[in-house]
């Protein structure tokens, strides 16, 4: 494993435990949106299935299992325990909109015809997508929580810094998987308007707030 | 076919 990779993965939980950590500290989920979180659910379930077919190292098993733990928790906090506390009325992205196009898509557009295969390219191209509802819910209350900012950086941090170690894969393993590539692309520029909020403001003390 | 690299990457 490469240096952005390693990072990547740390950066990848970092952002999955702070923001379970911040609905359990708070006793709230304002502000959080609960679509893209059973999104990111959906996402770690249909692409861990492997975890039955092939074991690759401890590292791996444990990372997949933690991630799926984590996400079925955060989801359960939000939907269930703090219920009371989950912003609904500005979690109004239309979650259809992205599941039924990206179905069709991983269906059309993968490398083999197969279902562990489609459910696995499902869930490259539905993470790709996956944080608009957040970000929808961000640009509609106009502003976030400080701590809710981390967790997007480290979140789209992740997927910038696989970029880089496709790029070494590349490189020093001649490996290259273009759906994967291309999707990490969307999915990075999908933060880049949120990289460039989180550092001209939250790294200088503001709130994250968009203009009305 | 197989897709080793897959199952490693998380």
């Amino acid at each position: 494993m490469n240096i952005f990779r390693g990072i990547a993965d740390f950066s990848h939980l970092a952002a999955i435990i702070i923001l379970l950590h911040k609905i359990w500290k708070s006793r709230s989920c304002a502000g959080i949106s609960g679509k893209s979180q059973i999104l990111f659910a959906i996402v770690f379930t249909t692409r861990y299935l492997d975890l039955l077919t092939s074991f690759i190292s401890l590292y791996n098993t444990s990372m997949k299992v933690i991630y799926i733990s984590c996400s079925y928790a955060t989801v359960y906090l939000i939907y269930m325990k703090f219920r009371a506390t989950y912003d609904g009325n500005h979690d109004s992205f239309r979650v259809e909109f992205l599941v039924v196009p990206v179905g069709g898509l991983a269906v059309l557009i993968n490398h083999d015809f197969a279902l562990l295969e489609i459910l696995w390219t499902f869930s490259i191209y539905l993470e790709s997508v996956a944080i608009l509802p957040q970000l929808f819910m961000i640009s509609k209350t106009g502003e976030a929580e400080t701590i809710t900012t981390h967790y997007l950086f480290c979140l789209g941090l992740y997927r910038a810094l696989y970029l880089f170690n496709w790029i070494w894969r590349f490189y020093f393993e001649g490996f290259f998987d273009m759906i994967a590539i291309v999707a990490g692309l969307v999915q990075t520029v999908l933060y880049c308007d949120f990289f460039y909020l989180y550092v001209t403001k939250v790294l200088k003390g503001k709130k994250l707030s968009l203009p009305a | 076919r197989e897709f080793t690299y897959r199952h490693d990457e998380l």
